[in-house]
């Protein structure tokens, strides 16, 4: 563990926590993809298979079991609770997400560093986390004015993926065998969909104006 | 090397 990976996995945890606290204060999740949000349920379901099989470390199984409760809970709020779903944008959430789903399982069935069911389900949660934001850009750029809690979740999302390309840079410079490619450039390719985000994110902030995307 | 297979990053 490092400085990075730890810095990341908080942050992380604080996007997920922010918009928790978001959707369960206000009981409102105006602004947020749902598409989004089923995609990181799934991505952590298919990446956490091995809670119950291997044990790594009590910070690790954790950390996998309240990534998985929360996104799941946060899908269950949008869904079915009797307010908030009432304020859900469905009309302009229309992200075909599942036409993410196919392309990321036949390309792990392709490309992964191990012909196993544990292993491709794996690098499948990779390349589908690397573009399940994409409903929730688009979505703020359809609905323009992003209030400030769905732009600080996007923010930590990015700031996270961020923070583990140094990770890996760390390990990769630390640990003579660790090499993982798929990692790297499905993390690279995520990180970058945040980059244009960003730059509008920090102009809004630095211009201290309401952060709006270009359409 | 073992390494590879058990990820050990979230």
């Amino acid at each position: 563990m490092n400085i990075f990976r730890l810095a990341g996995d908080m942050t992380h945890l604080a996007s997920v926590l922010v918009l928790l606290l978001k959707i369960h204060t206000i009981k409102s999740c105006a602004g947020i993809s749902l598409k989004t949000q089923e995609l990181y349920a799934l991505v952590f379901a298919t990446r956490y298979l091995d809670l119950f099989t291997d044990y790594i470390s009590l910070y690790n199984t954790l950390m996998k079991l309240i990534f998985l409760v929360s996104s799941f809970s946060i899908v269950w709020y949008i869904r079915h609770h009797k307010i908030v779903r009432r304020s859900y944008d469905k009309d302009q959430d229309t992200f075909r997400h599942y036409f993410l789903v196919l392309p990321c399982f036949l390309l792990a069935l392709v490309i992964n560093e191990k012909f196993t069911v544990k292993e491709i389900m794996w690098t499948f949660s990779l390349y589908l986390e690397a573009v399940a934001i994409l409903p929730q850009l688009v979505l703020l750029q359809r609905t323009r004015n992003i209030d400030n809690l769905t732009g600080q979740y996007v923010f930590l999302l990015g700031a996270y993926r961020s923070l583990y390309i140094l990770n890996w840079i760390y390990r990769y410079f630390t640990e003579p065998h660790y090499v993982h490619w798929i990692t790297w450039i499905s993390g690279l390719v995520q990180t970058l969909l945040y980059a244009d985000f960003f730059y509008y994110y920090f102009q809004s902030w630095k211009n201290n104006v309401k952060l709006e995307l270009p359409a | 090397n073992d390494e590879s297979d058990d990820h050990d990053e979230l």
